[in-house]
């Protein structure tokens, strides 16, 4: 069993919750925020057996687009510059972790 | 030290919290939703000893009991059928992860 | 590639975002809450390359405090006792855990 846990876009929630539960697959999805833009997004809890792991990244991969984004002005600690700044923002982060023991009780 | 992950409903939330709590255990609780019914659930993490991880599964048992529901009719992308469907939603589906480091800063 | 989990406190969430970002750290937040006091807290997600978790470890130990606080008499069903009791609450409660594979897509 791994765990998935994918951080994509507001914008991609729903297409891609709707494409896992097609392909049979369960999701458990949880707010978040970016540390950056400090906008909305979302992360994605997926449990899953090992040899579905590709099939997962695949779908993840066909639902969530990348996008320019405007950094909003408070965000730009780095040079200290006040101007909104465009970053691109991927389609998704991607964590697999190993899990040592799955229960549905 | 292992990290439990439980994803409960939102109905056995606070008494499963009263009893981790009466039993000296830590927890932390993230707001969640389920991909299939779209309704509120709780995903709680609980980092504890390896020797306690039977204790708290135990507990979660113990508190946390499967309900029938109605799947809402946006959920049924399976068949193509718009009636709602009936599905029994377990007590808790649980993940326990292996934890390399753990540090009370 | 290691995921760090840090449960902070609500007050110290801004300043710990502001630091890691400054030194190009990436993070998502959540929105938590503890089990114990029942306040929200927040649970950072932060994916690092392993030799740079130290570094991170000490920006969260630079900017996140502790604080005493008084505990919500609901909470104490410890010795049944309802006067709220004055609990030290710690800077952070870190967990830091093995990825398999990270994927930026
Ligand atoms: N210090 C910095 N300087 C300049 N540009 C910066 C930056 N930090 C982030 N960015 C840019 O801003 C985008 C949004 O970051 P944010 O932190 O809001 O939102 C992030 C964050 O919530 C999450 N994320 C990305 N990498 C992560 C990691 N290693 N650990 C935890 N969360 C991560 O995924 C979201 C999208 O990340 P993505 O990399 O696609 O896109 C990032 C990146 O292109
Ligand atoms: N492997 C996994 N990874 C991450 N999170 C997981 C997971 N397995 C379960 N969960 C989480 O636990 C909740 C309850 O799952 P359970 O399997 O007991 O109960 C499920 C199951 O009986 C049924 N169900 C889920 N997906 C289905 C599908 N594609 N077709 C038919 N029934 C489905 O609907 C109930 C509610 O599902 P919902 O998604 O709203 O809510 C799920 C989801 O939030
Ligand atoms: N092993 C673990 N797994 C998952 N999450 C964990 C954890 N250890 C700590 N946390 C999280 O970190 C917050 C702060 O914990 P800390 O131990 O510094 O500070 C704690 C501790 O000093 C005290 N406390 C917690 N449980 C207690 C109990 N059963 N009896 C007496 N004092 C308790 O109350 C403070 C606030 O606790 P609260 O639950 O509201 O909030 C906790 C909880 O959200």
């Amino acid at each position: 069993m791994k765990l998935i846990m994918a951080i994509i876009q507001h914008e991609d929630s729903l297409r891609l919750t709707e494409e896992l539960t097609k392909n049979g697959i369960n999701v458990t999805k949880l707010a978040s925020t970016g540390g950056f833009l400090r906008s909305g997004n979302a992360t994605f809890l997926i449990g899953t057996e090992e040899d579905k792991v590709d099939d997962v990244l695949e779908i993840i991969r066909n639902k969530c687009k990348s996008r320019k984004e405007l950094s909003a002005p408070s965000a730009m600690y780095m040079g200290g510059s006040t101007w909104p700044v465009e970053v691109v923002v991927g389609g998704a982060t991607v964590f697999v972790m190993d899990v040592d023991r799955f229960e549905k009780i």
